[in-house]
């Protein structure tokens, strides 16, 4: 069946979050799921590290603000962390 | 600043433009790399020459998806741009996505602007979190002729090589912050119900349903409106704000600036005299326009279009000790007249002021 649309929708905005916080708030990548299953999961402290660098409400859940700003053009250089 | 402090090691660095995008003309390109090198020179000891072949310290190359740095470019929008901290090799290097819409005024994406912040980056700055200032990571469009490096970019840059040689330091904007008690506004109207403070490039927006304030860049909304905008009214009746810089205004319709539009103040039945408005309202009530301007006012009628008999008028002789106003707004039957950092609430009515407040009583401080 076709997945219904609200789903569809936030399988992309999941997708989204990810990725905007391994491109700049260095969240390691996570090939490993049974890994994640057993440690805990970093992607919260992350999002909330990321809304208090752009002054939005430190929520730690990719509310509606949150993934508006991770929509926004911008520069490729990383918030946080190395970049070489 | 970024980790472990990288900094070049001169002051005299070099730059080369290894290609050119195709949407713009070269002499445009070189102008706006040019503009962006100066953001940083005018304010440091740091000087940039330009070479045409052999390695510079900052190669500027517009390219595509993976381009063999470890940090594929991701196609139109997303992520713009990138440049590497102070070092060899890649090090100071800019790369700008090739796929972008690059121009040289608020379509697309401006080219001077994006490639000021990527030097940044290559000076040794990382982000900052002031929303006002260029190494903000977010792209965010000012016009290029009223870009002033904000004081919060100075402050970084100069923190890493000095001051500039010129007598006089350079300083530059600051981004306001709704708590400030020494907070000041440009003007003030209403729109549709939320309240518009504008002060720089900036709006200061307050939806009376929500506890935040808003900052935006004016641009952000209007980027054809200059900043700096000096008096603001709503003409409820007509669904129109009017918005007034120097001798010039725009109608807003709805949130669209209206075709057509600035024109000049003069058709509004000023005399040349007057050179811009400091302040304005509308009485929704009587359909009377009032615009202040030094320690006079005038008053137009919006019914018959034309300024009514018997002004300019003084301020102080209808309107009490406020002398001179800076912005102004109706509310709620209420006259609210912004002077410095001080805030009345005038009756027209009863013609008199029933409180003084601080400018930013409407930010939940």
């Amino acid at each position: 069946f076709p997945v219904a649309p609200e789903a569809e929708e936030e399988r992309k905005n999941i997708a989204l979050v990810e990725t905007y916080l391994q491109n700049f708030y260095n969240l390691q990548k996570d090939d490993q799921p049974h890994v994640r299953l057993k440690s805990v999961n970093p992607l919260p402290e992350k999002l909330k590290e990321m809304q208090e660098f752009f002054g939005l409400k430190v929520t730690g859940k990719p509310d509606l603000e949150t993934l508006e700003m991770m929509k926004k053009p911008r520069c490729g250089v990383p918030d946080i962390g190395k970049y070489v | 600043f970024t980790e472990g402090n990288p900094k070049w090691k001169r002051n005299n660095l070099t730059y080369r433009i290894v290609n050119y995008t195709p949407l713009m003309r070269r002499a445009d390109v070189d102008e706006a790399i040019q503009k962006a090198l100066s953001v940083w020179s005018n304010v440091t000891p740091l000087t940039f020459q330009k070479i045409e072949d052999k390695m510079a310290d900052i190669m500027i190359s517009f390219v595509v998806r993976d381009h063999q740095d470890n940090s594929p470019f991701d196609g139109p929008n997303g992520q713009l741009a990138h440049a590497f901290q102070p070092g060899e090799a890649i090090g100071g290097d800019v790369h700008l996505d090739n796929e972008e819409y690059w121009t040289k005024d608020g379509r697309g994406y401006n080219l001077f602007i994006v490639i000021a912040h990527e030097l940044g980056h290559s000076l040794g700055l990382s982000h900052s979190t002031d929303p006002g200032a260029l190494m903000y990571p977010t792209y965010a469009y000012t016009d290029p002729k009223e870009f002033h490096l904000p004081q919060d970019d100075i402050d970084g840059i100069q923190a890493i090589y000095g001051q500039s040689n010129a007598p006089v330091q350079p300083t530059g904007p600051t981004t306001p912050q709704a708590c400030d008690p020494s907070l000041t506004f440009d003007a003030v109207t209403t729109l549709r119900g939320e309240m518009m403070f504008f002060k720089g490039r900036y709006i200061l927006r307050k939806h009376p349903q929500r506890i935040e304030t808003e900052l935006n860049f004016i641009s952000l909304f209007w980027p054809k409106l200059p900043s700096g905008i000096q008096a603001a009214y709503e003409n409820i009746e007509r669904d129109e704000v009017l918005l007034f810089k120097e001798d010039k205004y725009w109608v807003l319709r709805g949130y669209d600036i209206a075709p057509g539009y600035p024109k000049s103040i003069y058709r509004l039945g000023f005399p040349k005299t007057v050179k811009r408005v400091n302040a304005a309202y509308s009485d929704e009530n009587t359909g009377k326009t009032y615009f202040f301007v030094a320690d006079r006012y005038w008053r137009y009628d919006e019914n018959k279009r034309s300024m009514d008999h018997g002004y300019p008028r003084k301020i102080l002789s209808d309107f009490g000790k406020i002398g001179r106003v800076d912005a102004a707004f109706q509310k709620d039957g209420y006259v609210y007249f912004f002077h410095g950092t001080t805030q009345f609430q005038f009756d027209p009515r009863g013609k008199r002021i029933v409180r003084q407040m601080k400018s930013n009583s409407w930010f939940d401080c």
